[in-house]
């Protein structure tokens, strides 16, 4: 399916490091 | 977290000796969150740029310039601003229209959009959301409404312009189809 995300969802990843 | 659509950044320094297609390069692609964020976090905000030079963020695929075939019969919703708005408002401006465009924002209607662009220039900067040609206005206008909801910005501040008009144009600015 089309994946649709929102702004607040994109920024909890602004600082989130890469390998978790 | 994949995205839906893989896209590119492109970087456009102004060159005078050299011709403009060659003064623009492909920097990279990206198609997850997390690999947006490792380049968006990595390189200089728009306000940080010289006069003369742009970000574009499309599709993979598609060229950010008029002459590609899905840009052609399109056109852009752009927010111009004078400098002394440049500081408070570009790149809030910039990252709000990345986060719209690879979030899929637009609904049904995201499949018509291109990309976008941040110009740096001497006199006004501005911000532009690139779309394919549209079968309706209402559709245009819907694309209008969404993305200025998203830069959350008052009325009257964005405009419509077919690219042919853009493109054609001598010396007199281009006319705005719609103002929202």
């Amino acid at each position: 399916g089309k994946k649709q995300y929102d702004r607040e969802f994109l920024l909890d990843f602004q600082f989130m490091p890469a390998c978790i | 977290h994949p995205l839906n659509s893989r896209w590119a950044l492109w970087f456009f320094k102004n060159d005078r000796s050299r011709a403009w297609r060659d003064n623009l390069q492909l920097v990279t692609t990206f198609d997850t969150v997390e690999d947006f964020w490792a380049l968006y976090n990595h390189i200089q905000l728009p306000s940080k740029l010289s006069s003369g030079c742009d970000y574009a963020v499309f599709k993979d695929g598609i060229q950010p310039m008029w002459e590609d075939s899905r840009n052609k019969k399109g056109g852009r919703w752009l927010v111009s601003f004078s400098r002394q708005g440049r500081y408070s408002e570009l790149d809030r401006l910039w990252l709000e229209t990345l986060l719209c465009l690879i979030g899929e924002s637009f609904e049904e209607q995201s499949r018509a959009v291109c990309g976008a662009v941040v110009n740096i220039r001497t006199k006004r900067d501005k911000i532009a959301l690139w779309m394919r040609e549209m079968e309706s206005q209402a559709a245009v206008l819907h694309i209008g409404r969404v993305y200025k909801e998203c830069l959350d910005l008052p009325t009257k501040t964005i405009g419509y312009q077919v690219h042919a008009d853009a493109a054609t144009r001598s010396n007199s600015p281009v006319k705005h189809k719609f103002v929202l």
